[in-house]
């Protein structure tokens, strides 16, 4: 299944 | 101080407008190279990157870096102030703190000078890095084309897939009531004659399946400019970046669908 990814996931926090 | 003048007044209505729906609130930085910010969605699926370089204005000055934070209905509220073709020149002073933004509308003429300010607010927002990408496909094509078929297979469901390949793009969708598709064939060349025309470099076919209501948002961005690119890699954000001409650009990243 898939679920809706968030932006925190693929970028790293600054 | 800060002080920047744009020649109209339209271009940062425009911005506002682009982003308000997808954002309410939101750090905007002054630097010396420009105007900037980066947002996210409450839902944080979505991420807003805008650039407005110094050298885009008639005039730039900005003392010391400063973070102001903005509720942005209330500045598209005071934009409505604003004709079109008016001077537009934004200030804040940094002495003792800034607690508003000025703006100050000067029609054309010079006859009619407006002055409104507004109060600033703390927020405290997340920020990430942007990692400097290569995409495995670039598609170009017509703003306007963009938001024409995400209004169209809006009406279909509420998820649109990307399918991009040497050949062209493909947008489809599906629902209760049914399914559409739209085919952009690639062009050789995007000439001034041929405005709607989509153009795709390409290094293997890319596909992504993403939610129509940020890309509706997005499209909010096409009165801006003539043009978007849609930049896709396999499991990364999604970026469509719109150009503004001269001073700089808006992109929006949407993060995929990821397997559970």
């Amino acid at each position: 299944a898939q679920a809706q990814g968030k932006i925190g996931e693929f970028f790293p926090l600054g | 101080m800060i002080e920047a003048v744009l020649a109209q007044a339209s271009i940062f209505k425009k911005i506002v407008e682009a982003l308000k729906e997808l954002i309410s609130e939101t750090n905007i930085d002054f630097s010396e190279a420009g105007i900037s910010l980066q947002a996210m969605d409450s839902s944080h699926i979505a991420l807003c990157n805008l650039l407005l370089r110094d050298d885009g204005f008639k005039s730039y000055r900005c003392d010391r870096a400063l973070t102001l934070g903005v509720n942005l209905n209330s500045l598209s509220k005071l934009l409505k102030c604003a004709g079109n073709d008016d001077e537009m020149r934004i200030f804040a002073n940094d002495d003792s703190g800034a607690d508003q933004l000025n703006f100050s509308f000067e029609s054309a003429n010079s006859e009619r000078v407006s002055e409104f300010s507004l109060k600033l607010m703390d927020i405290d927002a997340d920020s990430v890095d942007i990692p400097d990408m290569d995409y495995q496909a670039i598609i170009d094509m017509s703003s306007s084309e963009f938001s024409r078929i995400i209004r169209d297979l809006s009406s279909v469901g509420e998820a649109v897939s990307i399918d991009a390949t040497k050949q062209g793009v493909k947008f489809s969708s599906a629902g209760d009531a049914g399914k559409g598709s739209i085919l952009l064939k690639h062009q050789k060349s995007v000439d001034g004659d041929s405005a709607l025309a989509t153009s795709i470099e390409i290094n293997e076919p890319v596909s992504h399946s993403l939610a129509l209501k940020f890309l509706s948002s997005f499209a909010k961005a096409a009165p801006l400019t003539d043009r978007v690119s849609i930049h896709m890699t396999e499991d990364v954000p999604v970026m469509f970046e719109f150009k503004i001409s001269e001073i700089g650009h808006i992109r929006f990243y949407l993060a995929p669908q990821i397997d559970d």
